[in-house]
């Protein structure tokens, strides 16, 4: 075991045991930046875990993120980890993410299905749902993506249990959502939400449930634009953007759909690398440069928020 | 716990939008047991999925006969999955 988080291997694949002590490791070692706080727990009773980086003040504006929420998407959670590492590196030390964290919080949700994630590491890699079994079916869980209060029902998700996108019997059914929407209504004040998953390279906006353009359409196009041109300055890796439907599919259901629907103007969603050696099952070796571009992107998307309040 | 010997994941690039539907009807037939990792979107859009053993010779022939262009992504997915655990293990050595 590493004694601190400075001796923690970000270049490989971490247990949910090992990402659970490397939070508290941060928290630790970092007592007036970061904490850590239960948002409340999965259905095979974990904790749900977000962890906290504030410099004080109250009710300040924030930003969130959440890695994992499909479970065998490994790349997210280990970038998600290295995020963490890189906040607490930084802060003080790079002048933008110092000015963010001076006027806002950020929140940090690594592995947001700790069920799925335990599950890919001991049973079935490949799992990509919750684990809460469905009542009357041989098949577990749900779509976590799909069990947004947003369209939800409509097309783009099923209602088949054991579909890889079954959208669970009611919106917000599946614990691990639930608890990031009460979370999010109670804090009140969230300005950008970004949720990250893989593979496929883009970078995308609201809605997935309907062609409707979102009203700030236009911003966000634009943001998405800078923050890709950031990302592939580094290893001119290339994404796509634009909106869900119009650049992946229709999708009902979806976490940003919900939190734009909630007034969170700066919603996105990401696809890691890659576009299609190894897909899901990226090598080890690409973690830190797929969490290194991506903070760019990460960083133009909290810089541009902090510039802009609303 | 699951294996995957066999498994091959194949990426299929649909041509028009007839090869499309036909793609995208591949979604709901549940004795397949398909796992698309990319789903389908549009044409010339790759859509990469999952194949167990049992099933990789009823697709390939059904795309063949759809003249629908594809390629294999992943040739053995549980090669890659154990080089992923032995990787792993060495690592926390």
């Amino acid at each position: 075991q590493p004694r601190g988080t400075d001796s923690f291997d970000f270049s490989r694949y971490h247990t949910i045991d090992e990402i659970y002590s490397f939070q508290d490791m941060l928290v630790a070692e970092n007592p007036n930046l970061v904490s850590k706080i239960v948002i409340g727990h999965s259905y095979e009773g974990r904790s749900l875990n977000v962890l906290k980086f504030s410099t004080g003040g109250t009710s300040r504006p924030a930003i969130w993120i959440d890695t994992g929420i499909h479970s065998r998407e490994w790349v997210t959670q280990a970038s998600g980890t290295w995020f963490a590492k890189k906040i607490v590196t930084d802060y003080g030390r790079d002048p933008a993410l110092t000015n963010i964290l001076d006027k806002m919080d950020i929140f940090l949700e690594i592995v947001t299905n700790p069920d799925g994630y335990h599950f890919t590491h001991n049973n079935n890699r490949m799992w990509r749902k919750t684990r809460k079994p469905n009542p009357g079916s041989r098949c577990d869980g749900v779509d976590p993506n799909r069990n947004w209060d947003a369209g939800f029902g409509g097309p783009g998700a099923s209602g088949n249990p054991c579909s890889e996108t079954y959208r669970g019997p009611k919106a917000h059914s599946e614990s691990e959502v639930k608890s990031i929407v009460d979370f999010v209504k109670s804090h009140g004040n969230f300005k950008a939400f970004i949720s990250i998953h893989s593979y496929s390279q883009m970078l995308l906006y609201p809605y997935g449930y309907t062609r409707t353009p979102v009203r700030d359409r236009d911003e966000l196009h634009a943001l998405a634009k800078k923050a890709i041109t950031d990302l592939a300055s580094l290893y001119g890796t290339r994404y796509k953007y634009g909106s869900i439907i119009n650049t992946i599919y229709q999708a009902s259901g979806g976490t940003i759909d919900w939190t734009y629907n909630q007034g969170i103007k700066y919603s996105y969603t990401f696809e890691l690398r890659d576009t299609g050696r190894y897909g899901f099952v990226l090598p080890a070796n690409q973690i830190i440069p797929t969490a290194e571009e991506t903070w760019l992107a990460l960083m133009a998307i909290m810089n541009h928020t902090v510039r802009n309040p609303y | 716990k699951e294996t995957f010997d066999g498994h091959q994941v194949l990426r299929i690039i649909p041509r028009d939008e007839i090869q499309l539907s036909v793609i995208k009807a591949l979604e709901d037939i549940i004795e397949f047991e398909l796992d698309f990792w990319r789903g389908v979107t549009d044409v010339a859009v790759p859509v990469d999925v999952r194949v167990p053993f049992h099933s990789l010779q009823s697709i390939k022939i059904y795309l063949e006969t759809q003249d629908i262009e594809y390629s294999i992504m992943i040739e053995d997915l549980q090669v890659m999955l154990d080089e992923e655990r032995e990787e792993m293990e060495a690592a926390a050595r």
